[in-house]
């Protein structure tokens, strides 16, 4: 079963297109394995994207780097999971 | 023991299983109303079923709804059962859906990706695509709702196997696609498609493969904005109402633009909810205000459709 520690959902808020630019970037960089949560990139809203922790502080770095303004919405993803979880099996029961 | 839906627990998430066994259940409660259609079987060979609400008549105008093809968009499996029992439970009792059953049929797939729902619930909960497996890659799975023969391989969808939105192949190289494509064109008479997805509240129209406005445009952005005006009622959750392209991105391969592009007038697609910066991972306290939300604006749309035949 594939877990989630450390892995964090931030909250990308795009107000030019030098960070839409940024972010096309990070889009294509395959290998920091980011899963977006919503997609395309506009100035109209936030975008979500899940970061595994492994590759948390090199997108963060990039991110302040490109001054593409973002906060974390979400601490560490397997916490909320796990809640769900145990939720599930209580309501099971 | 006997079954009944009334003990059922529409607060919860539910594993595949106990879903289909609930569909069992209600159809067991309505045998009048309600049949239970296998439209075919997933890429590993899960049946898939589309719920039929119809009082008779040969091949009346239909309104299709499916929920769940992208398979962590857990809420949207949820609502969706919600949906079913509210439909079942209102038929005779809601003048509204008597009459609308009265003229329509309605056809409403709970699970439409079965394979990725239990690969969310046994070995990764962020799975979105199918599991089909491809040649000369390790990536399994295809996008399904870039996989409709709609602009297929444009832009917004991507060619790598190993890409959450990959296009797959070739247009309905999905079977799970395929088999809502086959009955659709099978049945010939669809007024209206209704794909729901979770995430960020939108109501959208045709088109995604292209930024170009359909000729129906006006009139549905009206209907989707009257939609959205019903389901704010309820919890005031705040919708956006365009196309596509428009409203979030141009997105090639879509069920609705293939929908649209066959002639099914009132095509649109649902992003249900995020209030609480959940996500995919909507706490369950949430599905029943979800569905109950959602469902005023299906309704809306459904009796608009009723209303206005063409």
């Amino acid at each position: 079963k594939e877990l989630f520690n450390g892995d964090q959902v931030l909250r990308i808020h795009v107000e030019s297109e030098d960070h839409i630019q940024a972010l096309k970037e990070l889009e294509e960089d395959v290998d920091s394995g980011l899963d977006f949560w919503t997609h395309g990139f506009s100035t109209e809203r936030p975008i979500d994207i899940r970061v595994p922790h492994s590759s948390l502080s090199a997108v963060k770095d990039f991110l302040k780097k490109n001054n593409v303004p973002f906060n974390v919405m979400i601490n560490n993803v397997q916490e909320l999971l796990d809640r769900e979880k145990s939720e599930m099996v209580s309501n099971a029961k | 023991m006997e079954r009944s839906t009334k003990s059922f627990n529409f607060a919860a998430y539910h594993d595949l299983e106990t879903i289909y066994s609930f569909m069992d259940t209600l159809v067991a409660s309505h045998p009048n109303l309600i049949t239970k259609v296998h439209i075919g079987n997933s890429y590993e060979n899960r049946p898939m079923y589309a719920l039929k609400f119809s009082t008779g008549g040969v091949n009346r105008p239909a309104i299709w709804v499916d929920a769940g093809i992208h398979s962590r968009e857990w809420v949207t499996q949820a609502s969706a059962v919600w949906i079913a029992n509210k439909i079942a439970s209102n038929y005779g009792v809601d003048p509204s859906v008597t009459s609308l059953l009265g003229q329509m049929d309605i056809y409403l797939m709970i699970v439409t990706n079965p394979d990725g729902y239990v690969f969310t619930h046994t070995n990764n909960r962020m799975w979105r695509k199918t599991r089909s497996v491809k040649s000369g890659s390790s990536c399994r799975g295809v996008d399904p709702n870039r996989n409709w023969d709609a602009g297929f391989g444009g832009p917004g969808a991507s060619k790598d196997p190993c890409s959450d939105s990959y296009h797959g192949p070739y247009a309905h190289s999905e079977v799970e696609v395929k088999n809502v494509v086959d009955l659709i064109m099978g049945h010939g008479n669809f007024k209206s498609f209704i794909s729901v997805h979770s995430y960020s509240q939108l109501l959208m129209y045709p088109y995604g493969y292209t930024c170009t406005d359909i000729p129906d445009m006006s009139e549905l952005h009206s209907v989707g904005t009257a939609a959205i005006k019903e389901l704010t009622s309820l919890y005031n959750t705040r919708y956006q109402v365009g196309s596509i392209c428009k409203i979030i991105y141009q997105a090639s391969g879509g069920s609705i633009d293939w929908t649209y592009d066959i002639g099914i007038k009132y095509s649109f697609a649902f992003e249900l909810r995020d209030t609480g910066f959940y996500g995919f991972l909507l706490p369950a306290n949430q599905i029943i205000p979800t569905a109950e939300e959602t469902w005023l604006g299906l309704k809306y749309i459904m009796e608009y459709v009723r209303n206005h035949p063409y």
